[in-house]
């Protein structure tokens, strides 16, 4: 509960519509972003102890006990920026649906290699697709990113409340994107 | 001449390859094209003395026109298709992008637009719009929603307490949309949805038109308190910013019919603003066969 505390302040400053809205000096605005940054991270300690539970659970009847998992929230989505997808070959996507009913969701990974396979934990192979990224996000000011593209694959039927994990590999093989036509 | 076809659920994009211009077909039976296209609003520069002689900035929007400016009427296109999704990605200058996303499982188009940083040299501030037109009439009437629950109906120039006088036909129209705008028309038994990823500014100015605030940088203080213009900067450039707009429509069906399109909006909106989360985790250190 302790590790709440960083965001629940923040969002107790965030009532007020002058956080959001540009209606604050700039100092004040960029002591939000501050204070909203440590609460997301302190969040993530209590993610993380989440999903390693769900994940021990349905480990309950092995003898090998599941590994603790790491997971990354990647906040710089929205500038196609991942650390963990740029920096590793193979990584795993885990999509948690806090919805109380199924449903399917297209993700977005940005990635600097060329081809990708994506497999479900039964192996099967996940249709993917590579799509480039922009010009204009890669020269977002303030961007440091190796990603030239984003791996795109759809995410089916999402358990309410619950999760998938998808195991993703930077391959050799011919992908689907390099099928992808390509006209101007 | 050539057009270039994205298709999905019901919903087709046809891009003309000589002229750049990107048609929507939100209902593939229907011959009914919805536009779209970036402009923007110079704000209004004044000396604060008085309330009419404010300055548009961070708390009042206060254009100098009634009829934006188009930012590029010819953007450049390029066109990925594959087995996922199917993409034109447009640059309509240095500081104005987008990515029209068609998923092929999926019954809305996707609007990805970026922009910024605004160029402020010529000494005029700008506020960014986009806006959708489509042949309806509209008589008037649109829907934004209050707070992502009822839809509130909006007539233009129009309050449904008092006899108002509009002097600033642009912004007296304009309204908050936390989740969605829509248009209807009952004639032609049509409805347009435009969905937004955060709370924007919002309007119909015109019949058959939906126009929403994307961005604004403007440099002289509006004297309601702030004291700073709504300049804002990052690593010494103005401001980017970058979201997405979910279009859905088509023909509003009978009474019972199912599912509606106001059945498709709202859970669309569920699956957007409450979307799944999407976590990463390394995995060079163990195989697909030790994860499985």
């Amino acid at each position: 509960k302790v590790d709440l505390n960083s965001m629940r302040e923040a969002m107790g400053v965030m009532q007020h519509h002058d956080a959001i809205t540009g209606t604050e000096k700039q100092v004040v605005a960029e002591d939000y972003a501050r204070m909203l940054h440590l609460g997301i991270v302190e969040c993530d300690i209590i993610t993380n102890t989440a999903f390693n539970k769900l994940f021990t659970n349905n480990h309950l009847e092995d003898t090998n006990p599941a590994p603790q998992v790491n997971l990354d929230s990647c906040m710089l989505l929205n500038i196609s920026q991942c650390e963990v997808s740029e920096k590793s070959s193979n990584f795993v996507v885990t999509v948690y649906n806090p919805l109380s009913h199924p449903v399917s969701l297209y993700i977005r990974v940005p990635v600097p290699g060329q081809t990708y396979s994506v497999k479900d934990p039964n192996n099967k192979d996940v249709v993917s697709q590579l799509i480039p990224i922009p010009t204009s996000v890669l020269n977002i000011p303030g961007r440091f990113s190796s990603a030239t593209s984003e791996l795109v694959f759809r995410a089916v039927s999402l358990p309410p409340l619950g999760y998938r994990s998808y195991y993703v590999t930077g391959s050799k093989k011919k992908s689907t994107a390099q099928e992808s036509t390509t006209e101007e | 001449g050539e057009l270039i076809t994205l298709q999905n659920n019901g919903n087709k994009v046809q891009l003309t390859v000589s002229t750049g211009e990107v048609q929507l077909f939100l209902d593939d039976k229907k011959d009914l094209p919805l536009h779209q296209n970036f402009y923007y609003y110079t704000g209004f520069t004044g000396d604060n003395r008085q309330f009419f002689n404010r300055s548009s900035g961070a708390y009042i929007f206060r254009p100098k026109q009634k009829t934006p400016i188009t930012i590029a009427p010819k953007p450049v296109s390029e066109v990925y298709k594959g087995p996922v999704v199917e993409e034109i990605h447009q640059v309509f200058s240095d500081w104005m992008s987008q990515v029209i996303r068609v998923y092929k499982e999926e019954n809305h188009v996707e609007l990805e637009w970026l922009v910024g940083p605004i160029p402020v040299e010529d000494n005029e501030g700008k506020e960014v719009i986009s806006k959708f037109s489509i042949e309806l009439e509209t008589n008037g009437t649109f829907y934004t929603d209050s707070n992502g629950r009822e839809l509130l109906e909006r007539k233009r120039n129009f309050r449904s307490t008092w006899e108002v006088n509009i002097s600033e036909p642009v912004s007296a129209n304009y309204y908050p949309v936390t989740s969605r705008i829509l248009i209807r028309d009952t004639t032609k038994n049509v409805e347009v949805a435009v969905l937004t990823d955060r709370a924007q500014g919002g309007s119909s100015l015109g019949d058959g038109e939906i126009e929403l605030m994307l961005h604004r940088r403007l440099i002289h203080d509006d004297a309601f308190g702030v004291e700073e213009a709504l300049n804002e900067t990052a690593f010494g450039k103005g401001l980017v910013a970058r979201g997405k707009h979910y279009v859905i429509g088509g023909t509003i069906p009978p009474v019972g019919a199912s599912p509606s399109l106001a059945a498709l909006e709202r859970d669309l909106a569920q699956r957007k603003l409450l979307s799944p989360w999407t976590f990463l985790s390394p995995a060079d250190d163990f195989t697909f066969k030790q994860w499985a």
